[in-house]
């Protein structure tokens, strides 16, 4: 089971967008997936058509310890497709958690027990995939989100801002895998949101594989507004526009990713 | 003196793009400005051309009591602009601030601490107009934010995501204003990213004022690269490009802001 965090604390550069497709596609490429909200906003929730705060439970109720994981997973209109959605009350996990013991952990804790009592009782694992949704800060809601991951994708706007933010994001994902989950590896870089008419776009681009050689993605997710539609429909962009180019990104995310599994 | 935040707990929506623009415009106009960084990312501080966590103190050092506002503030290149800058370490004040006595109202007693020591120093005002960067989160640093200003102008980008967190936004700052600080008003909503040419932002726009009738900035700031260009020169968008549409449309949005001034 592969667990893949899509993180960066700069706002507006393609998360949610990216956790909703990416598990989408997935889905579609017969991949059993799993979404977590961590981001009290619940854009993840809305984009995938659910509302927020149902009587199922939450990532709240998770992180509160109120709550196993499998009683919060709920059916989307994805087939291979569930999540765990989120709460407002999320908001106030962060100082609810300040003063627990292991509060960087909670989540992950909660995913190993989910994923445990799954192989003993069915003697398989619960899914293929778990993506877990950032808010755009780097409090403890991002870090459970980066510790109960072995993977880290890094949702990149090609812009001066997000690019900015990189150095920091980078320590912080160094310092959870000496301190805490030492298996934690950036696995890559995906530029979100991408122009190429735009000479900045360009620009940041080269500036991001200078820096970070092999570690950016081959697959780029261009600018394209049927993203941006799709979340008021409450479905990912295949059912909205599944001939537009933001479904073929996502579609080739996917399967660049399904080509780093290790054969199995 | 005026004391505007700028504010949206979503992210990427030109809360910053916004402050360090339309203080720029004020500037020019010849109002004396300062704008307060209070995002640990410190991109308005990166905007305007300045380092980052300097000798002189920031905005950490004023949450944490360890300095007067007045000892953090450093020119800009820009006249009549004078700036707080924001340092890494904020991102830990929140939890610093956790269990501190008054914790929401920080920021509010450092500003009224240099306003009154001005006047009485000098008889007169420190500016005419304080402008506060929020980061995207509905957190302590925000909440500061907000507590320190009576105006609330909200970035929107034209987007669904952006629209939908409008509701809450409008009740955290109702409450505030009911709890915390009585004279806090929403001073308007000012469209963001704006592309006229996408249906989506004309109907996004459309439902905005629809549902907060008489609260949305003539002024709308459109869509334009030189935007996102200019803080990779440390500038505002004046110096880099002052007759693009940016330019025109901060100065217009600055404009209808001082049309707003009670006559002196
Ligand atoms: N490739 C794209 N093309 C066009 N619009 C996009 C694309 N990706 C995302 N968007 C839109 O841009 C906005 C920002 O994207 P999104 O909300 O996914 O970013 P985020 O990083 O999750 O934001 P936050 O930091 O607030 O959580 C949204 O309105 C979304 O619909
Ligand atoms: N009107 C505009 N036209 C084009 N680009 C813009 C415009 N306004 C902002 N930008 C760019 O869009 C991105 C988001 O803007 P900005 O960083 O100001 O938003 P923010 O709300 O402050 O983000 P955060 O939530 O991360 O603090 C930045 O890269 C910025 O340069
Ligand atoms: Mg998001
Ligand atoms: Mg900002």
């Amino acid at each position: 089971m592969r667990r893949i965090a899509v993180m960066n604390q700069k706002g507006g550069v393609g998360k949610t967008t990216t956790v909703a497709n990416l598990g989408a596609a997935l889905a579609r490429l017969g991949r059993r997936v799993v979404v977590i909200d961590m981001d009290p906003q619940a854009n993840l929730t809305l984009h995938l058509g659910v509302e927020p705060g149902g009587a199922s439970g939450s990532t709240y109720t998770v992180l509160t310890g109120d709550a196993p994981l499998t009683g919060t997973l709920v059916a989307t209109d994805h087939e291979n497709l569930r999540l765990a959605p989120s709460h407002l009350d999320l908001a106030g996990a962060e100082l609810e958690l300040a003063s627990t013991i292991g509060r960087e952990t909670v989540l992950a804790d909660a995913i190993d027990v989910w994923e445990r009592s799954s192989i003993e009782a069915e003697g398989s694992e619960p899914a293929d995939y778990v993506l877990i949704d950032c808010p755009p800060s780097l409090g403890l809601l991002s870090v459970n989100g980066l510790v109960a991951a072995r993977e880290v994708i890094v949702a990149l706007q090609t812009e001066f801002f997000a690019l900015q933010g990189m150095t920091k994001l980078v320590e912080v994902v160094d310092l959870l895998k000496r301190r805490i989950q030492p298996e934690l590896e950036l696995t890559g870089i995906l530029p979100c949101l991408y122009d190429s008419r735009l000479k900045l776009a360009r620009e940041v681009l080269a500036e991001v594989r200078k820096y970070f050689p092999g570690r950016v993605f081959e697959s780029k997710i261009r600018l394209n507004v049927k993203l941006a539609e799709a979340p008021s429909y409450g479905c990912s962009i295949f059912e909205y526009a599944a001939g537009s180019k933001g479904a073929l990104d996502y579609m080739q995310l996917a399967r660049e990713l399904i080509g780093q599994e290790p054969e199995s």
